[in-house]
């Protein structure tokens, strides 16, 4: 573990807290893509579908155990929940992501570092993320006023991945034959993914103006 | 091994 990884980790958990806090306290998903959380929960199911059989320590499974929780809670919460439910904007939630799980699959049987069912559905798992994000850009293109919690937890989001590209480096100078390209590649087009959105989150921030996204 | 290298990241 290295202060980049462990960055990124509690980046992403507040990413997490600060849209369980959102939809649990104001019992709002305004601004929200289901389609990017549903995606997300199946990247944690195929990822961390060894939590029981491969041990790595206490606070990776209690990690893993978090973020599969908060994924399928939230997806329930948007799904099910009476009020949060009303908030969903399914009218420009319209991006077709199942078209995305196929290709993330087929690619995962084709480009992979070993051909067993644990690193295809791993390495299936990390082509996903890399464009689970791309609903609820899109989304965002579409909303009028983006509230900040949403800002911040797109936000939080990106920045994750941007920490553990950091982390790669390091690991690539501090450990030998520390080499994953699939690892790197795919981490690296989800961070750039988040190029714009990075962008405009700055202007809003420095300018002190509400975030808004060119369609 | 390899793969325990690989999958101790979350």
């Amino acid at each position: 573990m290295n202060i980049f990884r462990l960055a990124g980790d509690m980046t992403h958990l507040a990413s997490v807290l600060v849209l369980l806090l959102k939809i649990h306290t104001i019992k709002s998903c305004a601004g929200i893509s289901l389609k990017t959380q549903e995606l997300y929960a199946l990247v944690f199911a195929s990822r961390y579908l060894d939590i029981f059989t491969h041990y790595v320590s206490f606070y990776n499974t209690v990690m893993k155990l978090i973020f599969l929780g908060s994924a399928f809670s939230i997806v329930w919460y948007i799904r099910r929940h009476k009020l949060v439910r009303r908030s969903y904007d399914k009218d420009h939630d319209t991006f077709r992501h199942y078209f995305i799980v196929l290709p993330c699959l087929i690619l995962a049987l084709l480009i992979h570092e070993k051909f067993t069912f644990r690193v295809v559905m791993w390495t299936f798992s990390l082509y996903l993320e890399a464009v689970a994000i791309l609903p609820q850009l899109v989304l965002l293109q579409r909303t009028r006023n983006i509230d900040n919690l949403t800002g911040q937890y797109v936000f939080l989001l990106g920045a994750y991945r941007a920490l553990y590209i950091l982390n790669w480096v390091y690991r690539y100078f501090t450990e030998p034959h520390y080499v994953h390209w699939i690892t790197w590649i795919s981490g690296l087009i989800q961070t750039l993914l988040y190029a714009d959105f990075f962008y405009y989150y700055f202007q809003s921030w420095k300018n002190n103006v509400k975030l808004e996204l060119p369609a | 091994s390899e793969d325990e290298e690989l999958h101790d990241e979350l």
